[in-house]
């Protein structure tokens, strides 16, 4: 198994994903996978929507599927 | 898994658009 705390999931990090290219939940959900962060599903679950829900990024439909992404 | 993966996507949706 891979080491925990080897991806942490901060703000800047989403930050820096979304400022990127939009994403779907799932891909930041990829990015920040529990093996890597050492983080529980829930924790990450829980800590990704109260990232988001600060950062407000912009909303995007793509192929049918809620993207999001950030203005710099 | 991947259904793991889609469960923990419709958790952060559910939540995201309960903000939102």
């Amino acid at each position: 198994a891979a080491s925990s705390g080897e991806v942490q999931l901060t703000e800047e990090a989403v930050r820096r994903y979304l400022s990127r290219k939009p994403m779907t939940t799932k891909d930041l959900l990829k990015k920040f996978q529990t093996k890597r962060t050492g983080l529980s599903s829930d924790a990450t679950v829980n800590a990704l929507a109260q990232l988001l829900k600060r950062l407000d990024p912009e909303r995007k439909l793509i192929a049918d599927k809620m993207h999001f992404f950030l203005k710099e | 898994s991947s259904s793991e993966a889609d469960e923990m996507a419709a958790a952060l949706e559910a939540e995201l658009n309960h903000f939102m």
